[in-house]
């Protein structure tokens, strides 16, 4: 579909892509979080798309297994949520993947 | 109003008050601690309630300032959020306050 594809472009054409809420605090953490490492994320909140943010959640959910926001994508490939994201930070391995992914 | 008086109620006679949302990760997180001290809080579903959510989250916002969930209640008296609640768990003050109130 139309919306399949915008989102797979979207990804693929940005190094860091949260798609979010704008009042849900796993979200704002994970966006403070690519702030606090100087990285500015492609942020695309979902419940400021009216009709289409269901769509593309729905979407997203099918493209990824993940239901739920933060939804996260470095260098194209999805990472996951928040949790996921801090997990990978903690470990040492968030800033390798954020420099290869900005390198490009 | 009726909403207020059973607003006020509420608090007053539930040793741990959560007014949360379902789906709502920090709401998880404070009823997750909750329940990891051994207390069961009354949790109050903001999203399950129709068109009474949304007034009561501007009600709860009227009483104590505060318009964001989880809005948490020890003893009748406003803790705030889940970082408020943590913070004070952390601190080794949150055990205390709940002894007291489930006390009672
Ligand atoms: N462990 C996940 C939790 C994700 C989660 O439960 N997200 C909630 C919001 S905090 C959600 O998407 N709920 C369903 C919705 O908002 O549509 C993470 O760290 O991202
Ligand atoms: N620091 C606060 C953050 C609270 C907050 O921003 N809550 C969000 C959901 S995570 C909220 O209520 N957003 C507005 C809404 O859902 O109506 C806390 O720890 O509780
Ligand atoms: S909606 Fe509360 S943490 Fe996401």
């Amino acid at each position: 579909s139309r919306l399949e594809e915008s989102v797979k472009k979207t990804v693929a054409s940005n190094p860091v892509v949260v798609y979010s809420k704008s009042w849900c605090s796993y979200s704002s953490e994970v966006k403070s979080l690519f702030k606090k490492l100087g990285v500015e994320p492609l942020v695309i909140e979902l419940d400021e798309m009216g009709a289409q943010g269901p769509q593309v959640q729905k979407l997203l959910e099918r493209l990824t297994g993940q239901h739920t926001v933060p939804n996260v994508f470095i260098g194209g490939k999805h990472i996951g949520g928040c949790t996921d994201t801090v997990k990978l930070y903690r470990r040492g391995e968030l800033e390798p993947l954020l420099s290869e992914a900005t390198a490009k």
